[in-house]
């Protein structure tokens, strides 16, 4: 029996709407210590890393490990049918073929019970491997959103470049040429204006807008988003959910031909 | 090893 008990149910629907786009069919799988989806993007250029820990949940029993493969479409329209405020109970029986979601109204006056069949996905689960990155940039999610939005407008691909002044990120198309150069403000009066670069060497990668503008509709989901580059290495987008775990997205920089 | 599998599941970018 899994069953799972969140009181801040609009997290999960952030969640699927952040990757629904990204990722058609995906597996969660279930363990004693959370629950975690780990998907490549329908053309196999990004990564998307789920992870919520069972000790984030107001109750999480999983008696053996399980994966659940859901259409994400339809998940988000069921999940779209749920209260923000509403606390969310995922429930499937082990060998069963359906999961069930029950969104609970804070007052407790409203109870509704939605049940989706679950679809059987091959997914070959990889570790993903430990990289120490070159440069890690954290910066406000909605800053990080802005660029992405802004640039794609100029062009198609984005050269972000990371030194001890700042992280700069370039884009030209037949519109011109664009840079947007963030500067490390460790100081910021208020901590959600924070940006701040650790930077073990200078990097300067180039990658695919449409990807990265994708990522950024998990910006509800946290305050900031941190990017970790290495020379040839997918760049990591990284989204911290408080005390439950992360949404991650790996992107593979367009190495120069 | 597990660096080149990971590296390998993004094929169509490279």
């Amino acid at each position: 029996m899994f069953e799972a008990r969140l009181v801040q149910g609009n997290l999960l629907k952030k969640v699927v709407d952040a990757v629904k786009d990204l990722v058609t069919d995906a597996n969660f799988d279930c363990s004693s210590s959370g629950f975690t989806l780990q998907a490549m993007d329908n053309s196999h250029v990004s990564l998307v890393s789920l992870s919520l820990r069972s000790d984030g949940f107001e109750h999480f029993r999983c008696d053996r490990n399980m994966s659940m493969g859901m259409s994400l479409g339809n998940l988000a329209k069921i999940l779209k049918c749920a209260g923000n405020d509403d606390i969310v109970t995922m429930k499937a029986a082990d060998d069963g073929d359906t999961v069930t979601f029950m969104f609970e109204s804070p007052k407790e006056d409203r109870v509704s019970d939605f049940e989706l069949k679950l679809m059987d996905i091959d997914s070959e689960h990889l570790g993903i491997p430990d990289t120490d990155y070159a440069a890690t940039v954290t910066l406000p999610a909605a800053e990080y959103q802005r660029i992405c939005r802004d640039l794609s407008s100029i062009g198609d691909t984005v050269v972000i470049s990371a030194t001890k002044d700042g992280v700069k990120f370039s884009s030209s198309g037949d519109v011109g040429t664009a840079n947007i150069t963030v500067r490390q403000n460790t100081t910021a009066d208020k901590k959600e204006e924070q940006v701040s670069i650790d930077l073990k060497e200078p990097v300067a990668l180039t990658f695919a807008l449409r990807y990265l503008n994708s990522f950024a509709k998990a910006t509800p989901l946290a305050s900031h988003v941190s990017l970790s580059m290495a020379r040839d290495l997918p760049v990591m987008v990284d989204y911290q959910i408080s005390d439950m775990g992360h949404l991650r997205f790996y992107l593979a920089p367009k190495i120069e031909d | 090893k597990q660096a080149q599998e990971f590296l390998k599941r993004f094929y169509n970018a490279y």
